[in-house]
């Protein structure tokens, strides 16, 4: 069993030279890391564990990087190697995204971005690379499904000032402001997107359509009381029926609040607040602005 | 009252140059027109009440101080009446004349007819108008508000405070004393309830210790 | 004070508070 590790090893170093990413993991695959011929240890199974799966990422092969990272999150818990323990992380966060959990993706992109060292082991963490992994965690809850959840990432992030930096941030401060996002805003956020997070989806929308339509919707539902479907679809840029059945959808999992007039083919969006808490709130309102002209007259001198 | 934030040191900004360009009318006139172009200024009586720029009314200037009133006060109405004795409006100023507009319109009610919005801002259709309310007032933060197409309208419930037109003053007194008479009534009258609560809350404890009282009474004589 | 009397109008339009039937019958 040495022999043929040394030989896969040395395979996978050629096949990785060649950049034929699956042949070298495919080739590391084979070594047998359960073996009971021969004691191995733990942190040697997760090296290969994350090795293998790095090198299936490299060709955007979640499937089965998923199932070496699946073997590498029983080891990881008790490993105390800092360099694999971050390797698997960004594993892990990958294969979300390629699986199109883009929350979770963000969740633990961001995790990754806010790690305070700079070295681990004798490994150098760039400032350029948690850029990405935050610019990545903005990315991912953009994408995913519009609603509570969602918002608050948003606000998470938009309220990191790292982010104002990235070149992600325009967009970032329109989907958190819940504003209704254009065409040339859209193509121009499509242009930073991976193959996978433009993908075509079995409904004939893509990844990216699906996020923007329903982010859209509901930036619409914070403008209108109601709108017409024929209106809704013009200001969506899809078919009317399709944008009746995104909203049913939305409404039906809870990611929006409203009911659908089929007859008169309009959506009525419900306010979260109550009539009430609306009425309370605008006098809220009132009274702060009546402060805000108390406050600039006496900064004014009167 | 953000709007006003971030539009004084604007405002601070034009002022300068109005100043120091003391009467040379034409540096005035394309100050007044790089100022009713400005996307975040929407306030101009303070550039309006500089003594330099009421002097271009005696001069062949005078048109861009009756441009600088129309953007005060006035109106995309008011525009097209006086057209041909104003200076022709860029895109900027034309857009800025029509969310002004909007601003005139909220001023006298909270509910905007569709109809009467598109009539106003020159506007063919339904989508159009909306793009516009959606776009160009409510994400440029001078209103805020609801959409509603059943009823055709526009729900406003907040409006930035346009210049005041020298009559509106009386009637924004009036108005306030109103509210200060309405709002002393309200307190006396909450006041009022509180104590009439104060006195039931008394009444009740004492009708429940008289009956408590009156239990055991009972329950002594049944002893 | 110009702005401070913009911000007065402004201020002068937010009331009525809330005009809706709906809100006529939950407040009472």
């Amino acid at each position: 069993e040495e022999q043929v590790l040394v030989i896969r090893e040395k395979l996978a170093e050629l096949y990785e030279s060649e950049e034929q990413w699956s042949k070298a993991a495919q080739m590391l695959s084979g070594i047998d890391l359960d073996s009971g011929m021969r004691v191995i240890d733990d942190t040697f199974r997760l090296s290969k564990c994350v090795q293998i799966a790095r090198l299936y990422l490299e060709d955007d092969d979640a499937v089965n990087a998923e199932a070496f990272i699946n073997k590498a999150s029983f080891l990881v818990s008790n490993s105390q190697h800092e360099v694999l323990n971050l390797q698997y992380k960004v594993c892990y966060a990958r294969i979300l995204d390629l699986k199109r959990k883009f929350l979770e993706a963000a969740l633990r992109y961001y995790d990754i971005s806010q790690i305070e060292k700079r070295q681990i082991g004798d490994e150098e963490i760039d400032e350029e690379a948690l850029e990405q992994a935050l610019s990545a965690a903005v990315t991912c809850t953009i994408l995913a499904a519009a609603g509570p959840q969602r918002s608050r990432v948003l606000a998470t992030l938009y309220k990191d000032e790292r982010c104002s930096k990235l070149k992600i941030y325009p967009i970032l401060q329109k989907v958190y402001l819940e504003r209704i996002l254009r065409k040339p805003e859209i193509d121009a956020f499509a242009e930073e997107l991976k193959p996978h997070q433009k993908a075509l989806l079995p409904d004939n929308f893509t990844v990216l359509d699906r996020a923007m339509i329903e982010h859209n919707l509901l930036s619409a539902s914070k403008l209108y009381t109601n709108i017409s479907f024929d209106e809704l679809g013009t200001l969506l840029g899809i078919p009317p029926h399709k944008a009746e059945k995104i909203a049913s959808r939305m409404i039906y999992e809870d990611r929006m609040r409203g009911s659908i007039d089929q007859v008169e083919a309009v959506i009525h969006f419900d306010d979260d607040t109550e009539e009430l808490q609306q009425w309370d709130q605008q006098i809220v309102g009132l009274c702060q602005a009546l402060n805000d002209v108390l406050d600039s007259m006496a900064k004014k001198g009167f | 009252m953000d709007i006003e934030q971030k539009q004084s040191e604007i405002i601070d900004h034009f002022i300068k140059e109005a100043s120091s360009a003391s009467s040379n009318a034409s540096t005035l006139a394309s100050l007044i027109t790089e100022a009713t172009s400005h996307p975040s200024l929407f306030a101009f009586s303070e550039i309006l009440s500089l003594p330099n720029v009421l002097q271009l009314e005696a001069t062949e200037n005078s048109a861009y101080l009756d441009m600088l009133r129309l953007f005060a006060h006035g109106t995309w109405s008011d525009y097209k009446s006086n057209a041909s004795r104003l200076p022709q409006l860029v895109p900027d100023q034309i857009l800025k004349l029509k969310q002004l507009t909007v601003l005139t319109m909220a001023d006298t009610h909270k509910v905007l007819p569709y109809d009467q919005l598109m009539q106003e801002l020159d506007v063919s259709n339904v989508r159009e108008l909306e793009d516009f309310l959606i776009n160009e007032c409510m994400y440029a933060g001078i209103v805020r508000g609801k959409l509603d197409q059943l009823q055709r309208c526009f729900e406003v419930q907040f409006a930035a405070g346009r210049d005041l037109r020298p009559a509106q003053l009386g009637n924004m007194i009036h108005t306030l004393s109103n509210w200060l008479s309405t709002s002393e009534n309200l307190l006396v009258t909450i006041q009022e309830k509180i104590k009439w609560a104060d006195s039931m809350g008394e009444i009740d404890m004492k009708h429940r210790k008289d009956v408590e009282e009156k239990v055991e009474e009972v329950k002594k004589s049944l002893f | 004070e110009n702005s401070l009397l913009r911000q007065v109008s402004s201020l002068l339009r937010r009331l009525p508070a809330i005009e809706s039937g709906k809100f006529q019958d939950d407040f009472l």
